[in-house]
C-alpha cells in the first residue's frame, strides 16, 4: 500500500468528510 | 520559455530548510469552533520541546518511520492473512526502544479531559483508532511523559465499562485484539508492530476540546501498561474510520468532518478543526475510498504525478495495484517502486546542477546545498481521482538533516503490489 505522508502534508488544509466519503485538499492551509 | 521554466520551480533560502530555535505560530484557524493548534512534537512550539535528550536524529526518525509502515502492512496481513507478502516477523522484531508505531515525526494537540479537566498532549493519528492515555496508578509501567499522568481517581466523571458492554466489543476491530476481563471491567490491549503496547481499563470520560466544545462519555483507554517512547506525549488521539475512533464517537456533533493544517516546520503552528467550520472555499475534493485489508484506514487513489510541471509516464495500474492510504503519522510518502523510480529520475534531472550527497538511511536522493544561499527546485504535484491536482508546498519535497543533507522526501515501496 502507497502511504501520502505527513512530509507531503505541510501547509496544505486536509479535510475529512467521512459522512459523505470525500477528502480535500487546499493549499496554503496554515496561513 | 524562462517564464514557463520559474513558473514550474520553487525558490527558497537555503537558511529556511531548518526550524527556528523559537516559535513562531502561524495558524489561522484558530478563532473558529473546536479547533485546536497543532505543533510538531519536538520543536519549540511543543511543551514536550523541554525533554531535549531525547529528541531522535533525522536518521533514527527515518527508521522509526519504516517501523510504522511496517507495523501498517503487518496490520493489513493480520486481518488477511496470506493476502500479502509482509513477514509479520520482520516488524515484531523491531526494537520497542526506537520509540513506537507512533514514530517520531508527528504531531500533538493538547486536550482535556475529566472533570475538572487535566490537559493532555496527545499524538493525533489518522492511522489509528483508540484514543489512549497513561493512567494512574500505572499498575504495571507508564513510560515518562511531559504532562502529569491523568489519574481517575481525581475526575468526577470518570466510569469504567463493564466487561458485558456491547461497546467492550468492539475492541475488537478497533485494536486487532479481543477486550479482556478484569473485575467486571473491560481492557482494552493495543499492541504495535515494533512490540510497544498499551494495555488498561476501557472507560470513558468528559472531553474538552475546547471551551465550547465539551464531549461527555468518550470512549478512551486508561492505559496502566505502557510500553514505547511515544516522544513524551501522553498518548495518542485516534482519528481512524473504526467506530471507537474519535470521529465517529462525536459523529452525532460533527458528523465525521474535521480538517487540519500541519505547519510548515517545527518552528510553526497548524491546526486540528472539528467540524465543518475551517473549510476553505478554495478545497477540491477527491473519493475516500476503502482498503479492503483495513477498513479504518482513509483510503485514497493517487492517479499520477508531476514533476517540474511535466507529468511522468506511469501507467494507472502501477498505483492501483497496491492502492493508497494518507496518514497524518508517517512521515515519508512511500510509493510504488515504478512510481518511485520515474519521480527520482525526472527528479535528479530537473537538479542536475547541484552536488549530490550521501543517501540517507531510505532517502536515496540527497543534495548538498552547503555552497548556495537559495536553491531552485521543481514543483511537485499529486493527482488524485477525480482529476484533484495537489501540489506539494516547498517544505513538502525535501526532508533535511542538514544544509549538506537535503533529501528527497520520498521513498518507494518494495514491491508495486505492496
Amino acid at each position: 500500500t502507497g502511504i501520502f505522508g505527513n512530509t507531503q502534508q505541510k501547509t496544505l488544509q486536509v479535510l475529512y468528510d467521512g459522512a459523505a466519503g470525500r477528502l480535500g485538499f487546499s493549499t496554503g492551509g496554515c496561513t | 520559455a524562462e517564464s514557463h521554466h520559474l513558473q514550474h520551480r520553487h525558490t527558497i533560502q537555503v537558511s529556511s530548510l531548518l526550524p527556528s530555535s523559537v516559535c513562531s505560530p502561524a495558524a489561522q484557524a484558530l478563532d473558529k469552533k473546536a479547533s485546536l493548534p497543532v505543533v510538531h512534537k519536538h520543536g519549540p512550539c511543543s511543551r514536550l520541546h523541554q525533554d531535549k535528550a531525547n529528541i531522535p536524529t533525522p536518521a533514527e526518525v527515518l527508521l522509526q518511520d519504516e517501523a510504522r509502515v511496517k507495523s501498517i502492512r503487518s496490520k493489513l496481513a493480520k486481518i488477511y492473512p496470506g493476502s500479502s507478502n509482509v513477514e509479520e516477523t520482520d516488524a515484531a522484531t523491531l526494537p520497542a526502544k526506537d520509540g513506537s508505531v507512533v514514530g517520531s515525526g508527528n504531531y500533538i494537540v493538547t486536550v482535556g479531559l475529566g472533570t475538572p479537566k487535566k490537559d493532555l498532549s496527545l499524538i493525533f493519528d489518522t492511522g489509528s483508532d483508540i484514543t489512549w492515555t497513561q493512567c494512574q496508578p500505572c499498575v504495571r509501567s507508564c513510560y515518562k511523559q511531559q504532562d502529569p499522568i491523568f489519574s481517575p481517581s481525581q475526575s468526577s466523571t470518570y466510569s469504567n465499562i463493564s466487561c458485558t458492554s456491547t461497546v467492550c466489543n468492539s475492541l475488537a476491530s478497533a485494536t486487532g485484539n479481543s477486550p479482556g476481563c478484569s473485575s467486571s471491567t473491560c481492557v482494552y490491549a493495543i499492541q504495535y508492530g515494533d512490540s510497544s503496547f498499551s494495555v488498561g481499563f476501557f472507560a470513558k470520560d468528559t472531553l474538552t476540546l475546547t471551551p465550547s466544545d465539551v464531549y461527555n462519555d468518550f470512549l478512551f483507554g486508561c492505559g496502566q501498561n505502557n510500553r514505547g517512547l511515544f516522544g513524551g506525549s501522553a498518548g495518542l488521539l485516534g482519528l481512524g474510520r473504526d467506530k471507537l475512533s474519535l470521529p465517529s464517537q462525536t459523529a452525532l456533533k460533527y458528523k465525521k468532518f474535521f480538517s487540519y493544517c500541519l505547519p510548515s516546520s517545527a518552528s510553526s503552528t497548524g491546526f486540528l478543526t472539528f467540524g465543518d467550520g475551517g473549510a476553505s472555499k478554495s478545497i477540491k475534493f477527491t473519493t475516500l475510498s476503502t482498503i479492503s485489508q483495513g477498513s479504518s484506514f482513509y483510503g485514497i487513489d493517487i492517479t499520477g504525478i508531476s514533476v517540474g510541471g511535466q507529468k511522468l509516464s506511469i501507467a494507472a495500474s502501477v498505483f492501483t495495484a497496491g492502492g493508497a492510504i494518507i496518514d497524518s503519522g508517517t512521515v515519508i510518502s512511500r510509493l510504488p517502486p515504478t512510481a518511485y523510480a520515474a519521480l527520482k529520475s525526472a527528479f535528479r534531472k530537473q537538479m542536475s546542477q547541484y552536488p549530490m550527497a550521501q543517501p540517507l538511511s531510505i532517502l536515496d536522493t540527497c543534495y548538498d546545498f552547503s555552497k548556495y544561499s537559495s536553491v531552485s527546485f521543481p514543483k511537485i504535484s499529486f493527482f488524485f481521482s477525480g482529476g484533484v491536482e495537489v501540489p506539494i508546498a516547498a517544505k513538502g519535497v525535501f526532508y533535511v538533516s542538514s544544509i549538506s543533507q537535503v533529501c528527497l522526501g520520498f521513498a518507494g515501496n518494495s514491491d508495486d503490489s505492496d
